[in-house]
């Protein structure tokens, strides 16, 4: 049993045809400033271009829920699930960081929501969800997120291709050793329809998620 | 931490997306563990945008819509899995992707417990990695599990199998333990499996029909270089 090294895992991402990804979705990534390391991609967007979009969310059975788990279970709440866009943080988890890693989430909330209306010409009010990952117990470099959102960042790399899901992968990444994503098509209705999925994850792994209301573990 | 987000240009109701959502999650990331610790932020969203719908089209709906519903929600479900399952294979450190397969439970709650508790006990995980066929400690967790049932474990019902995966050349499983009787070792077939990536170790609880799976890996000594220096 001597150590011996852990096999590369690079052969389980493959590039997938930009005609697999569902219609009507836009990403974004870029480097916020989270990660230390620069050009290392840390922050990301997704955005719904059709006006009745729905989400539902499963969210961590851990007491001590995280400032963007409690922001997007409210959102989910107040906007009955009609919500399209989410904002997602890798390096910083924003976990038990009070009252101002609530304010902070709301504000990645509110400066995608306002991204949103931009680019897709509507009103309304919280329509975006909020995930963060990363080290527990620091504050986000808040003015930097927001920035890259509302700024160049995000907007000069916005897109629906196979690279630009790619980009979003990775700014989910901690210590995952490659991005996750697939697609798939499918038949419904007689029709065709897309699923895309991204995750994370490689350590503190062992998931006890319920929807948004349930008790705490 | 386990986040992930699921897109589709299908169209499907706030209420209907949660309910398969839920469902989904129950049978995909809720059935994984690479090192048994819950975090703060575990999240999974799903958007459904109806985009691939015509204008008018309504969406799909649980109670409107029965069937379309349950082919959505299965769909969901195996495509929540196979996301799932890319976690475990990236486990810190993890050098095997192990099933965990528990039958003949009185529950599908039952079944899941079983599998959690061998897929999270750290001794088993280690024997993983030293490929070592150490099938008391899966027999021990069986049995230290507390069925959500209240159904006790029968010692005299429970067998113990590994099953190769789909690539190997020999798909025949090596029986273990038979109604709780060792059978006679056969330590190179044992080797033979469990040299390979992936493994499935089977139980049959002997208690009822319902089953379940659970997905997960070793516990190599990379996992601890990693996660003893990670918040720097």
């Amino acid at each position: 049993n001597m150590p011996r090294p852990t096999p590369s895992k690079t052969h389980l991402h493959q590039p997938i045809p930009d005609s697999h990804f569902p219609q009507g979705y836009i990403v974004s990534s870029t480097h916020a400033g989270v990660k230390k390391k620069a050009g290392v991609l840390d922050l990301g967007i997704l955005l719904s271009t059709t006006p009745q979009t729905s989400g539902a969310a499963c969210f961590t059975r851990n007491a001590f829920k995280a400032a963007p788990v409690q922001v997007s279970a409210e959102v989910l709440k107040s906007s009955e699930g009609r919500v399209r866009s989410l904002v997602v943080n890798s390096g910083c988890a924003n976990a038990v960081t009070g009252s101002k890693g609530l304010k902070d989430a709301w504000a990645m909330a509110a400066s995608t929501d306002a991204l949103g209306r931009e680019l897709t010409q509507s009103g309304g009010g919280y329509e975006t969800l909020v995930m963060s990952t990363g080290v527990i117990g620091q504050h986000l470099p808040i003015e930097k997120i927001t920035n890259a959102i509302s700024g160049e960042g995000i907007k000069s790399n916005l897109g629906l291709s196979f690279g630009h899901w790619e980009g979003l992968a990775r700014a989910f990444m901690t210590t995952d050793t490659f991005p996750k994503l697939r697609a798939r098509k499918f038949s419904v209705r007689g029709k065709e329809v897309k699923i895309t999925g991204i995750d994370k994850g490689a350590g503190m792994i062992h998931p006890n998620m319920g929807p948004p209301g349930l008790p705490h573990a | 931490t386990l986040l992930g987000v699921i897109a589709t240009d299908a169209g499907v109701t706030p209420r209907s997306l949660q309910s398969a959502l839920t469902y989904a999650v129950d049978r995909s990331f809720n059935s994984i563990s690479v090192d048994g610790d819950m975090s703060t932020n575990d999240t999974v969203i799903a958007f459904a945008n109806g985009a691939a719908f015509g204008d008018n089209e309504p969406e799909i709906d649980e109670e409107t819509h029965p069937e379309e519903y349950l082919q959505f929600r299965d769909e969901l479900t195996s495509f929540a899995t196979e996301l799932a399952s890319l976690v475990v294979r990236d486990g810190e450190g993890a050098t095997k992707f192990v099933t965990v397969t528990v039958e003949g439970a009185p529950t599908y709650e039952d079944a899941h417990k079983v599998a959690s508790t061998i897929s999270t006990s750290a001794l088993v995980k280690c024997a993983l990695y030293g490929e070592d066929a150490n099938w008391g400690r899966i027999l021990c967790a069986v049995g230290y599990t507390s069925l959500p049932s209240g159904t006790p474990i029968d010692p005299t019902r429970v067998s113990v199998s590994f099953v190769p995966d789909q690539g190997s050349p020999n798909r025949s499983p090596l029986q273990l333990l038979t109604n709780g009787e060792p059978e006679p070792a056969d330590e190179e077939r044992a080797s033979e499996i469990l040299e390979r990536e992936d493994l499935e170790i089977r139980v049959q609880l002997g208690l009822g029909k319902e089953s379940a799976n659970y997905y997960t890996c070793d516990f190599s000594h990379e996992y601890v270089t990693i996660n003893g220096d990670y918040r720097s």
